[in-house]
């Protein structure tokens, strides 16, 4: 464990923190993607299979317990809470999901360490990983201003992820025999889908105004 | 192993 990556995993509860405290403080999923959130839930579900049967840690056991429930947790108040759902916008969360999690596990079946159950779903887990927040994006796009939490949200994903980069870099670094090129590449392709939010973020937050993405 | 590692990353 490196410093980058308990600060990326902490990060990451951290955007977890902000969504959940966003949904219970104001009552209100609106601007939210259910479908990045459901993506988010199956990239979880299919990367921590091995919670059963290989134990690495209790933090890592706590932390997938928490991310796994986490996501189910905002997926119920998207979907069933009387009054959150109602704020929710399926008019405009409209991406077609299938055209990712296809693809992503056509190639984790072409593209794996080793073809064996667990091996592929872990694979498929880290592409679709890198293209779970498209849905999000694109409904920023529709939806002109965003709320400052789900702007925040966002960015510590974001971070999260970046933070995970520098600590592949410092593992490559110090670790002998450590290269993990499929969890690089798209962890790599992941954060540069964040690179025009940061971009529009610091400009709106430089001046000082509410983060709108251009149509 | 080193496939035991890889995975130690959340």
């Amino acid at each position: 464990m490196n410093i980058f990556r308990f600060a990326g995993d902490m990060t990451h509860l951290c955007s977890i923190i902000v969504l959940l405290l966003k949904i219970q403080a104001t009552k209100s999923c609106a601007g939210l993607s259910l479908r990045t959130q459901e993506l988010y839930a199956i990239v979880f579900v299919s990367r921590y299979l091995d919670l059963f049967f290989t134990f690495i840690s209790m933090y890592n056991v706590i932390m997938k317990l928490i991310f796994i429930s986490s996501s189910f947790c905002i997926i119920w108040y998207m979907r069933c809470h009387r009054i959150v759902a109602q704020t929710y916008d399926r008019e405009q969360d409209t991406f077609r999901v299938a055209f990712l999690v296809v693809p992503c596990f056509m190639l984790s079946l072409m593209i794996n360490h080793e073809f064996s159950f667990t091996e592929v779903l872990w694979t498929f887990s880290i592409y679709l990983e890198a293209v779970a927040i498209l849905p999000q994006l694109v409904l920023l796009q529709r939806t002109f201003n965003i709320d400052t939490l789900t702007s925040n949200y966002i960015f510590l994903l974001g971070a999260y992820r970046a933070l995970y980069m520098l600590n592949w870099i410092y593992r490559y670094f110090t670790e002998r025999d450590y290269s993990q090129w499929i969890v690089w590449t798209s962890g790599t392709l992941q954060t540069a889908t964040y690179c025009d939010f940061f971009y529009y973020y610091i400009l709106s937050w430089r001046k000082n105004e509410r983060l709108s993405l251009p149509s | 192993s080193e496939e035991q590692r890889a995975k130690d990353e959340l």
